[in-house]
């Protein structure tokens, strides 16, 4: 046994402009997460333990795409996602379509312990979400202003395509493609 | 997106992903993180959690094909990670993943510019890494 490790991530961004101070607030947030995942682990927590509670940290701060800071759908509210998995028996636990549960991780935990199936969605899911008791919030929790201006900049620029946002001054230095659109108009996650 | 993946003291593996998706994106799209062996996979040799393109993710089943590598084939987990960025992201898709072995390794891969949104990794021997990945 080579004992224990972690590694997170706050998503492979594919903006090369993003500014150096939300660099350094991304690199700060990385490390307290990390920090309580190698705290967990010292005391013996389990690994799927440790996932769901650094996660839930993650999701918590608006900083990166996913709970409170997720990216708005075309209709300008939050549908969030999350799954979890123990290798241990292979068990593991999904929910989509998510716009009230505070912390979808939690509840993809749920799903894989407390239901008999691996994987809920939409309404079926936040009636699950109600049933455990999990902590819901409105919609409006999940949205930044940031978030808001992104959004209203994609459908400005481009109301036909979804999932893009406008190119920005990236796309003349990178001319990369993705899906045969420069890699400059997708949004950073 | 964020992810998190570990191994504990006992050699057992998990990892977890949770997102908000795309920007933009149509009301009732499914990225690749809530898909087990998409975006997230996890078993008795490693943990598996990806980022970037969910469309690209999804048809290259990265997390699952990571575990395979090491499973069927005896590869490494760098090894795995490596051939999986290299060989299963094809038609252009960009993505990154992290993943921990059961003996207590970690690799990051990505295709993607960069990982721009940062990571970060530590070890029980003393390895401490936080960086946003260029």
């Amino acid at each position: 046994m080579g004992g224990w490790a972690i590694a997170v991530h706050g998503g492979a961004g594919v903006d090369p402009n993003l500014p150096m101070e939300r660099q350094e607030e991304a690199k700060k947030l990385l490390t307290r997460c990390l920090n309580l995942g190698i705290s967990a682990l010292r005391t013996g927590a389990s690994a799927v333990d440790v996932v769901e509670l650094v996660v839930r940290e993650l999701e918590t701060d608006p900083l990166f795409n996913s709970g409170r800071g997720s990216a708005l759908t075309e209709r300008a509210t939050v549908e969030m996602e999350a799954s979890i998995m123990d290798g241990h028996g292979r068990r593991c636990g999904a929910v989509s379509g998510l716009t009230k549960v505070k912390n979808p991780v939690s509840l993809a935990r749920l799903v894989m312990e407390k239901s008999p199936h691996s994987y809920l969605a939409f309404s079926g899911a936040e009636d699950f979400a109600k049933q455990q008791g999990v902590e819901m919030v409105e919609n409006d929790y999940f949205i930044t202003e940031e978030n808001v201006a992104m959004l209203k900049l994609a459908k400005e620029t481009n109301s036909i395509l979804f999932d893009y946002r406008i190119p920005c001054s990236a796309e003349a230095e990178f001319p990369i493609k993705m899906n045969g659109l420069p890699i400059s108009v997708y949004a950073p996650e | 997106t964020v992810g998190c993946v570990a191994v504990d003291s006992n050699g057992r593996c998990a990892a977890a992903t949770s997102t908000g998706g795309l920007m933009n994106k149509m009301s009732g799209r499914i990225g690749d993180s809530p898909l087990i062996g998409a975006g997230t996979y996890a078993c008795d040799v490693c943990g598996v959690s990806c980022t970037g393109e969910g469309e690209a993710i999804i048809r290259g089943t990265l997390a699952r094909d990571v575990a395979a590598l090491m499973e069927y084939k005896g590869l490494s987990l760098e090894g795995a990670v490596d051939f999986v960025i290299k060989n299963r992201l094809d038609g252009g898709g960009k993505a990154g993943l992290i993943a921990v072995s059961n003996q207590g390794e970690v690799a990051c891969g990505f295709n993607s510019v960069g990982m721009f949104r940062g990571s970060a990794s530590a070890s029980q021997g003393g390895f401490m890494e936080v960086g946003i990945w260029e």
